[in-house]
């Protein structure tokens, strides 16, 4: 499960 | 980062200043559609809610605020600037039928249940489908000029990048985000019609004509 706290991606 | 990821928010960072260079070099935003530039000012406002809590890293600050500002500065330009040469006549897809699906999507289908994961959801969702009035509209006037042409390849090239990072991503690091990638297939295949288009008539020096 991706972290939902940390989004690097834009 | 890969060389995809960088590639896909270069091409999207491109897409933008190109789209800028031709409303403020023309003095004119005849041909693009208000509608999908406002989806996208509520695309980038919604999902970098972040940026306030959350610190990631400077270039990731520094794409976020370019987003937004752009986008807004954009939907500036096309309804009080430039808002006598806005092609409203044409610019007719309903986008309470995008935003509102899209928004019940979110609350259903998510990673966790909170008004910030929510709304990037919903950014998510909403993305994929706000080029369609911009879509309609050239379908519905049957052309787009080239300049036109070259911002909506840069812009869908974006996320078919960010495809490639995806796969990257899954096999270099186990990672994955369901829902990112079915939301950015949806966006890239909405593109492929517009992509042919583009290279059998655009990069061949011709116009961008919808066939009568």
């Amino acid at each position: 499960k991706p972290d939902v706290q940390s989004k690097d991606e834009l | 980062m890969n060389v995809f990821r960088l590639l896909g928010d270069l091409s999207h960072l491109l897409a933008i200043i190109v789209l800028l260079l031709k409303i403020w070099k023309t003095r004119s935003c005849a041909g693009i559609s208000g509608k999908s530039q406002i989806l996208f000012a509520i695309v980038y406002i919604t999902r970098y809610l972040d940026l306030i809590t959350t610190y990631i890293s400077a270039y990731n600050m520094f794409m976020k605020i370019i987003f937004i500002a752009t986008s807004i500065a954009i939907v500036y330009l096309m309804y009080v600037k430039f808002k006598a040469t806005y092609d409203h006549n044409h610019d007719t897809f309903r986008i309470e039928f995008l935003l509102l699906p899209t928004l019940v999507l979110a609350l259903l289908i998510n990673h966790e249940f909170t008004i910030v994961e929510i709304l990037w959801t919903f950014s998510i969702y909403l993305e994929s489908v706000a080029i369609l009035p911009q879509l309609f509209l050239v379908s519905k006037t049957g052309e787009a000029e080239s300049i036109t042409s070259h911002y909506l390849f840069a812009l869908g090239s974006y996320r078919g990048l960010y495809l490639l990072n995806w796969i990257y991503r899954y096999y270099g690091e186990n990672y994955y985000d369901l829902i990112v990638i079915v939301a950015g297939i949806v966006q890239t295949v909405l593109y492929c019609d517009f992509f042919y288009l583009y290279i059998t008539k655009v990069l061949k020096g011709k116009k961008l004509q919808l066939p009568a």
